[in-house]
């Protein structure tokens, strides 16, 4: 008679995910201990699913009381060990990317009878703020009962913790209650979940878990001041999120793609999406329609005030919208880009307003220009920097990387819509938060000669909801001061905001910072340069690409972060050969491409067992 | 409060006081010229209640407007909220932030004072005093002073704004006052004969908190007989 929560031998009894957030930082360890009761060896799997903007920074596994570590690699250096596998017939895929917010990492070994395993992994992220609030995202998929499983959150935020929430998709309120404690006083805040084994039954003389679904952790920061800097160990992090600013009229023009292959559910759902949109739109906004076929249609000659009566003849445009023939993504972009600066140059808009395109499309240019560098050229030429770009994508048949360049290079950013039931919640979801821009032009400027390494501090915009996060390293580390200035252009005036930081003051303030981890605004540092980097290498070529591919792959491997350019090798001396683990990072174009990475569970027992990945 | 009226070219100060009761609205200045309002309302000490005469007074919320631009400022011991109609941006004590458009620059220094200046030549500083939160009797409270008045009309008036412009007073028979360390004297001024008391005030553009002393004439009763009218003359229904 096996203990409860044994399936094929193997007892899975002790599941932790262990959360510290300090300052936005997320330190997340995810350990899962097992034993195999059976008598023979058995394969033991060890699934995480982790947000895709967080970086896997540790790896380790622990058989019968041995550790093994991982070290992050060059991805090349990583890939000849690879090749040496697949030579040998064995291929692992460990992480790969899974739904939308989501990257599933996964490993195997193979545990002798009676023998332990602990997994053991570690990754870090940036909480970003949206729509007024940080959210922590955590996948919750045990597969069977585990005697002890937890996930325990301590969060600092030296600001102190305004609101704190946690929620789970799979069980309900009455159930989470007893399982679930949650509390927050000042700059600490600690979510516990902790389901007793008779709680995690399907039912009540079940043998499977409900345990399947969403944990997310929400909360956000007292505001006193709109700024809020923070120094530790030579390294500074800037937060900016001004509030009681009012919004800046938006001059927006909506570019919808209507060919063909939006037809159905696709175009309905836009519809929906857009009639929605129209209910939210401000009087002091202006708008348009672009719709791109074959050919360009628009609901308007030039942009018009969001009037009570322009919005309904909007609405009964859209209602009528319709799909037809093929793709024109370069006509259809450059009439709206047209159109907004027409409108500027004419005077037809507020002085104080912003301009924003918005396109949306489901696959690639197939009629007129449809060249995807020239696609780049004529639309990066027609924006002249001015307004940003914002491209959505409308499920999996499109070049993503193409609508991503496009949008960065014209300081906006693309987004996935997925093709599900709620695609027209992520369309007004998108539009939400780029609805109320209470800044334009924000620049953060700190005393010259006295930082270093500063990451991005110009932005086109400050959404309401949102937060600017600049970090750096000072040059003199003693400092007894620090200033910054942000500056932005509101709806009304232009404004300039001062944050001057004294260190004895912040010192105090931070004094409990050791409560977390110490050098968490290093890693934050480390965390966002390489991020930009990598965002910004998206766009770059020749040499300028080398050097900034070089420079984040030096980043990722002081600072023992997996990203894309780099793996994770986890190596078990079995047998007197090599047993090796490769995590790895995909990227957003590795979606369509999930199915082609594979992961062997059957090896043969005449060669050294191998784990590994394919990445992007 | 406390009115100090510094007189160039006099090297000397007359000061005054206002007391009303809690709630009352004040009008400071107004100039019809550059369509600028200063306006002021009482606030209590923490023992006050709403038609308390007795207690301590100060100024706990203070309204700028330029009709001609259309603009705004109120200003609180708490926050400052400033804008154009119903498009208002609301900012903390504890920001320090400089608002600029044509003609207007608005800075607030973080838990200390703010200055408002339209243009050259009209500059207003807003001094923020704090107290101890737990004091049994004292609330934070505002002071307001126009450091820069030279563009302001002739037309100015107001219990502050009528006396931008140039205007004499005689001061004569400095003689024992019932307190021996401020002497009494007699004051001419606007044709009005009025008994003045040696006083001093503080100025706390400075040093908020420590302030710089100031001597002056004391116009007893409101300031009755120096100010136009009578104060009651001065009362608003409200900040704007």
């Amino acid at each position: 008679s096996l203990p409860e929560g044994v399936v094929d031998g193997i007892e899975v009894y002790s599941t932790k995910i262990s959360c510290k957030v300090t300052s936005r930082f997320a330190h997340n360890v995810v350990t899962t201990r097992a034993v195999n009761r059976a008598d023979t060896a058995k394969e033991v799997s060890f699934d995480v699913e982790l947000p895709k903007t967080a970086f896997i920074t540790n790896f380790t596994l622990t058989i019968d009381g041995v550790t093994y570590p991982g070290n992050v690699k060059e991805k090349e250096v990583a890939q000849k060990q690879y090749e040496k596998a697949v030579s040998q017939g064995k291929t692992a895929g460990l992480v790969k990317a899974s739904g939308r917010k989501l990257e599933k990492f996964t490993v195997s070994v193979n545990v002798a009878a009676g023998s332990k395993v602990t997994f053991e992994l570690t990754y870090e992220e940036l909480l970003k703020r949206n729509k007024g609030k940080y959210e922590m995202y955590l996948k919750v998929q045990p597969k069977q009962l585990v005697r002890h499983f937890e996930i325990d959150a301590h969060i600092f935020e030296p600001q102190g913790i305004s609101m704190l929430d946690a929620e789970a998709s799979f069980i309900t309120n009455d159930l989470l209650g007893s399982a679930l404690t949650k509390s927050f006083s000042g700059k600490k805040g600690h979510v516990s979940f902790k389901p007793s084994l008779d709680q995690q039954r399907s039912c009540p003389t079940c043998t499977d878990s409900l345990l399947n679904g969403d944990f997310t952790i929400v909360y956000d920061v007292n505001r006193e001041s709109p700024g809020n800097v923070q120094i530790v160990n030579g390294y500074f992090v800037h937060f900016f999120a001004p509030q009681g600013l009012p919004v800046v009229p938006k001059n927006i023009v909506f570019v919808i793609d209507v060919s063909g292959s939006m037809s159905g559910r696709k175009i309905q759902q836009t519809r929906e999406a857009l009639l929605k949109i129209l209910d939210d739109v401000k009087e002091d906004d202006y708008l348009n329609f672009i719709l791109f076929s074959t050919d360009v249609t628009t609901w308007k000659d030039h942009l018009v005030q969001a009037t009570p009566a322009n919005l309904k003849e909007a609405k009964t445009f859209v209602k009528n919208i319709h799909d037809q023939s093929m793709t024109n993504i370069n006509d259809g972009l450059l009439k709206g880009i047209e159109m907004l600066n027409k409108a500027r140059e004419d005077h037809t808009v507020p002085e104080r307003s912003t301009s924003i395109i918005i396109m949306l499309t489901d696959g690639d240019a197939n009629t007129g220009e449809s060249r995807p560098e020239k696609i780049q050229e004529n639309v990066r030429n027609a924006i002249g920097g001015k307004f940003p770009l914002y491209n959505l994508g409308f499920g999996n048949n499109l070049n993503y990387n193409f609508l991503e360049t496009l949008a960065l290079e014209n300081h906006g950013l693309a987004r996935r819509i997925y093709e599900d039931s709620d695609a027209n919640l992520q369309l007004q979801g998108f539009y939400e938060e780029v609805a109320n821009p209470l800044l334009t032009n924000v620049e953060v400027e700190y005393p010259e000669n006295a930082i270093l390494d500063l990451t991005r501090n110009s932005y086109p915009h400050f959404y309401d909801g949102s937060e600017i996060v600049v970090a750096g390293r000072l040059v003199d580390r003693n400092m007894d001061n620090f200033k910054a200035d942000v500056k932005g252009h509101g709806a009304l005036n232009d404004l300039t905001f001062t944050e001057e930081v004294d260190m004895e003051e912040m010192d105090a303030a931070l004094k409990e910072q050791g409560y977390i981890f110490g050098d968490y605004i290093e890693r934050l540092w480390a965390y966002l340069t390489i991020e930009q980097l990598l965002e910004k290498r998206k766009n770059a070529k020749g040499d300028e690409k080398e050097n900034i591919t070089a420079e984040a792959l030096d980043l990722s491997l002081k600072y023992h972060f997996v990203t894309p350019l780099t793996s994770m090798v986890v190596t078990k001396p079995e047998d007197n050969e090599d047993q090796t683990s490769i995590a790895d990072k995909p990227g957003e174009e590795a979606i369509a491409e999930t199915t082609t990475m594979s992961f062997l569970t059957t090896q043969q027992s005449s060669q050294s067992p191998y784990y590994y990945v394919d990445g992007d | 409060p406390h009115f100090i009226i510094q007189i160039p070219g006099k090297n000397d100060s007359i000061c005054f006081n206002i007391d009303e009761k809690p709630g009352t609205v004040l009008r400071l200045i107004q100039d019809p010229v550059t369509g600028i309002t200063v306006t002021g309302q009482i606030i209590g000490d923490k023992r006050s209640n709403a038609s308390s005469r007795t207690g301590k007074t100060y100024f706990g919320k203070l309204g700028i407007t330029n009709a001609w631009m259309d603009f705004r400022v109120e200003v609180t011991t708490e926050k400052i909220i400033l804008g154009t109609g119903a498009e208002l941006s609301t900012f903390s004590w504890l920001d320090t932030i400089t608002v600029t458009q044509t003609g207007l620059s608005v800075t607030i220094n973080r838990k200390k004072n703010m200055v408002v200046s339209f243009g050259d030549g009209i500059s207003f500083v807003i001094i923020l005093h704090q107290v101890w939160k737990k004091h049994p009797v004292h609330q934070d409270f505002l002071g307001f002073y126009v450091v820069d008045s030279h563009r302001m009309s002739a037309q100015t008036h107001g219990l502050l704004g009528q006396f931008f412009q140039p205007f004499d007073f005689k001061v004569f028979g400095i003689r024992p006052g019932s307190d021996p360390t401020k002497p009494d004297a007699t004051m001419v001024v606007k044709n009005h004969r009025l008994t003045v008391t040696r006083g001093s005030q503080k100025d706390y553009r400075k040093d908020a908190s420590v302030g710089t002393k100031v001597i002056c004439w004391f116009v007893h009763n409101n300031g009755e007989g120096l100010i136009d009218g009578v104060h009651t003359d001065y009362i608003v229904p409200s900040l704007f």
